[in-house]
């Protein structure tokens, strides 16, 4: 975005689903 | 004015929509394919290949539970696109290849034909 100071997040963004309950 | 840009937040989101498909979670479509079965979820094939794409914006093929593919369709050929739209690893074999390749252009999946024609080319 022009005019807009990004800073990277380099982590993970989100919960992760586990792959069995 | 700050934008917080999360660099994995895509891939983030593309393994938990993996993962939902594993645990059979909220998939909405079987594709039948040479009488093999792949669960799936609408908007994930749609996004990532024009013929779902077509098929399910149709006001009543949106709505099928079930889509049978052409039978000349390889059921190995479409696991390994299925896997790549859900992981973006494209798993190209040499065994493998032609029935890949014949199954993205059938599913107008037209980066992945390009890849392949390149992987075929850089095989000669």
């Amino acid at each position: 975005y022009e005019g807009v100071n990004t800073i990277k997040e380099m982590g993970r963004s989100i919960h992760e689903i586990p792959r069995q309950e | 004015d700050n934008c917080i840009q999360f660099t994995r937040h895509a891939s983030d989101v593309l393994l938990n929509f993996n993962r939902l498909r594993s645990r059979n979670i909220l998939t909405d479509v079987t594709i039948l394919v040479n009488r093999q079965q792949f669960r799936a979820h609408k908007t994930v094939l749609m996004a990532c290949s024009r013929l779902f794409y077509t098929i399910f914006t149709d006001s009543v093929k949106c709505n099928l539970s079930a889509i049978s593919l052409d039978p000349k369709v390889d059921p190995e050929g479409f696991a390994v696109l299925l896997e790549f739209m859900y992981t973006s690893c494209l798993s190209l074999k040499d065994s493998l290849i032609v029935a890949t390749l014949n199954t993205a252009i059938y599913l107008q999946m037209d980066h992945v034909v390009d890849t392949c024609h390149r992987f075929i080319k850089s095989r000669d």
